[in-house]
């Protein structure tokens, strides 16, 4: 019968594109916005 | 009506390879730029807390909520990732300005003193990354190029 | 084993010398490109740069003392799994940005090719380690490294460069070819961290949408279809064990943002997914075959009295793009072919088609189901074109009494059951979202079941539409049309027959269906 596919943690009626958050076929739930790469300034990166 | 078939030779040998590659499963770390702080290495919380991001969660109007402290804390410890970039816009709406040379924020405290197209000089409130703290600082040039 | 003696102490040395300025300067860009510099001078101190050979083995070289750290971390049992990893990164990281560097910055500005030849050099090294790798190590083999270093790699050509923004096609590309290369059939160790690789969202991102024009599109099926084609084996035999199981969630995830963000591609190669997905994968399919275009609004299928036939879409076929006329073989049994739909003979063709479908006498793989599910495509769009042709729509009449049903009867009544079931399962692959290909096998697969010959065929018609409706969401618009048609018009009787009634839960399953539907 298949799997209730609404419980892999992902947003399906997101108005959004769920792929630029998209964690990964073993996560089950979206990026944070810590967790997504940005190219932020240079003078950003402090540490 | 198609039922079992049984599995060929290779694909035996394909199990046995795909079982042994689950017990060394990537992790979200594998592939996470090396950094000192907050690997995406998710802690199971307890069931009761929200486990489900806020619907708004990555757009600056939620960052905008942030206590100020909150902002510079994932400014700070969360570079290069699109959380410092929220955050930085959130500080910009509330007129912090990074210093690129300081690479600081800071904030007028007061009308500048004197104000010209180059620079503008009077009390300021920065932020102290190392003590992790605002504090004030009179007379202070604010150079623009160095403005971001 | 023929490399210049000394080779590889000199690559060692100049590997941990790159490692310590990359960890120490942390990619500030400022001292970076200061110390690319100093360091590419310093290769060719040592000559590295001299011939195109010795570049090749230094990355061989390279590429095997980073392999070689990563097993020797994993050796120590007294360093915790997080320091090996991050002693692990700091080589590879650092192998990464070196190679990074040399492509941004190789060859003349205008002249891409060098850039890219350089980088399909890299890649095929580092592919060739790691199934070499695989080879030797076999259950021991560790993902890790690899893993690590094409993510980083691509991220790192994908960063924000003017540059090599105008070479991503063919960087994107280049490493979709690797990962085809390096699929689950070829490297099954390195299954997990390819599905991780290949489903990324900048990879999402970069192949299906900013590569202009859709070229990145073909690469990505191929990618699923190597994907599906590994699984097959094991999907086949339902019973998953944790290992396929976790495999095939990560593959539902990955199709769902497939569904959600790019259906056009799911509806353009559905076919080609459909030839390799396993018949009893019914909900992983259904996902491919519930894809519709974002433009369209599909007419509720509960609409009483929906008129199909009226529906604009319904004229217009959908894009295919999967070359399914030459999965018809051999070449004489297509002239055979095209012969009987063009003037009915051979006459002997319908008797010999079993023939050509089954291929053993194994239950089970006796037919052909590549070979069906292009046949009945095929037979299917030439009957659209000759019914357009003559400016009709197709309609339950208007497709009978044809060369083309004729096949399709000869096929529901001369085949056994397995045989018919993969024959119903071509058709009912086509029942999608409204098009000209829906419309079609929507009226052939209901008069296959009004001029059926056996209750048998009509049970198994209805089998195979109940199978699909009755696992989890989603469901296929065409499938829905379909079976809706199917219980609400008496001409069909479908109330009548004894297989409707033969277990209270199945009357029950067919009286909620049709309550919903009326």
């Amino acid at each position: 019968l298949g799997t209730d596919l609404t419980g892999l943690g992902l947003n399906l009626n997101s108005q959004e594109s769920l792929h630029p958050t998209f964690a990964g076929p073993f996560v089950e739930q979206p990026c944070r916005a810590q967790d997504v790469e940005y190219s932020v300034p240079p003078e950003y990166l402090i540490n | 009506p198609l039922g079992p078939t049984p599995l060929q030779k290779e694909h035996q040998l394909q199990f046995q390879m795909m079982e042994a590659a689950y017990y060394h499963l990537p992790q979200p770390i594998d592939t996470e730029k090396l950094q000192t702080y907050f690997h995406r290495s998710p802690v199971q919380t307890p069931a009761h807390y929200p486990q489900a991001q806020l619907p708004i969660y990555d757009t600056v109007e939620f960052y905008q909520r942030l206590s100020t402290e909150t902002l510079f804390f994932v400014f700070y410890y969360m570079e290069g990732s699109k959380a410092q970039y929220l955050a930085a816009k959130a500080l910009k709406k509330q007129s912090w300005r990074f210093h690129t040379k300081y690479m600081m924020w800071f904030q007028r405290h007061e009308e500048p003193k004197i104000i010209n197209d180059d620079y503008e000089q009077g009390t300021y409130i920065y932020f102290d990354y190392e003590k992790w703290s605002q504090r004030k600082k009179e007379g202070f040039t604010f150079e623009y190029k160095y403005l971001e | 084993t023929d490399d210049p003696p000394g080779l590889q102490e000199k690559t060692e040395f100049l590997l941990k010398d790159w490692v310590a300025l990359y960890t120490q300067q942390n990619q500030l860009t400022t001292r970076d490109a200061r110390n690319f510099g100093a360091f590419v001078q310093k290769m060719n101190t040592y000559g590295i740069l001299k011939t195109d050979d010795l570049i090749t083995r230094f990355f061989r070289q390279a590429t095997q003392i980073c392999t070689d750290v990563v097993y020797r971390m994993f050796a120590d049992p007294s360093l915790p799994i997080n320091q090996a990893k991050n002693k692990i990164f700091q080589w590879i990281d650092a192998f990464v940005h070196l190679i990074a560097m040399l492509v941004r910055h190789s060859g003349e500005a205008g002249n891409p090719t060098t850039k890219i030849n350089l980088l399909n050099k890299v890649l095929g090294i580092v592919l060739g380690t790691l199934l070499k790798d695989h080879e030797l190590r076999g259950v021991g083999f560790q993902q890790v490294g690899y893993h690590r270093f094409f993510m980083m790699l691509f991220m790192e050509l994908c960063s924000a460069d003017s540059t090599l923004e105008s070479l991503m096609h063919s960087i994107v590309s280049a490493f979709a070819y690797t990962y085809h290369l390096l699929n689950p059939s070829v490297a099954p160790g390195f299954c997990f961290a390819w599905l991780e690789l290949i489903s990324h969202r900048v990879f999402l991102g970069r192949i299906l949408v900013q590569i202009p024009g859709q070229k990145g599109w073909p690469l990505y099926a191929q990618l699923l279809q190597d994907l599906f084609k590994y699984l097959a084996p094991f999907l086949r035999n339902t019973e998953l064990g944790k290992p396929v199981g976790l495999l095939y969630k990560g593959t539902l995830r990955v199709l769902l943002v497939l569904l959600h963000d790019f259906p056009e591609f799911l509806c353009d190669y559905h076919f080609g997914f459909c030839d390799t997905i396993p018949p009893n994968c019914v909900q992983m399919r259904n996902i491919i075959l519930s894809a519709f275009p974002r433009n369209m609004r599909l007419p509720d299928p509960f609409t009483p009295n929906l008129k199909v036939d009226m529906l604009s879409d319904s004229s217009n076929a959908p894009k295919v793009c999967s070359s399914y006329i030459m999965n018809i073989q051999p070449p004489n049994f297509k002239k055979d072919l095209d012969s009987y739909l063009k003037a009915r003979a051979p006459v002997t063709f319908l008797s010999e088609l079993r023939g050509h479908l089954q291929v053993t006498t194994e239950p089970g793989t006796r037919y052909n189901m590549t070979l069906m599910n292009a046949l009945v495509m095929y037979v299917g769009t030439q009957a659209i074109a000759l019914i357009r042709n003559k400016n009709f729509v197709p309609n339950t009449s208007n497709i009978a009494h044809s060369a083309h049903m004729d096949i399709f009867q000869n096929l529901a009544v001369d085949l056994d059951t397995e045989g018919r079931y993969l024959f119903l399962n071509a058709i009912a692959n086509q029942l999608r979202y409204p098009n000209s290909h829906t419309h079609y096998f929507s009226c052939a697969v209901l008069h296959l079941f009004a001029e059926a010959n056996s209750e048998a065929i009509q049970e198994q018609i209805t089998r195979v539409l109940l199978e699909r409706l009755i696992v989890n969401r989603p469901h296929p618009w065409g499938l829905l049309i379909t079976f809706i048609e199917l219980i609400k018009n008496p001409i069909y009787k479908f109330w009548e027959h004894d297989f409707v009634h033969c277990a209270p839960e199945i009357t029950k399953l067919f009286e909620s269906v049709a309550r919903s539907c009326l």
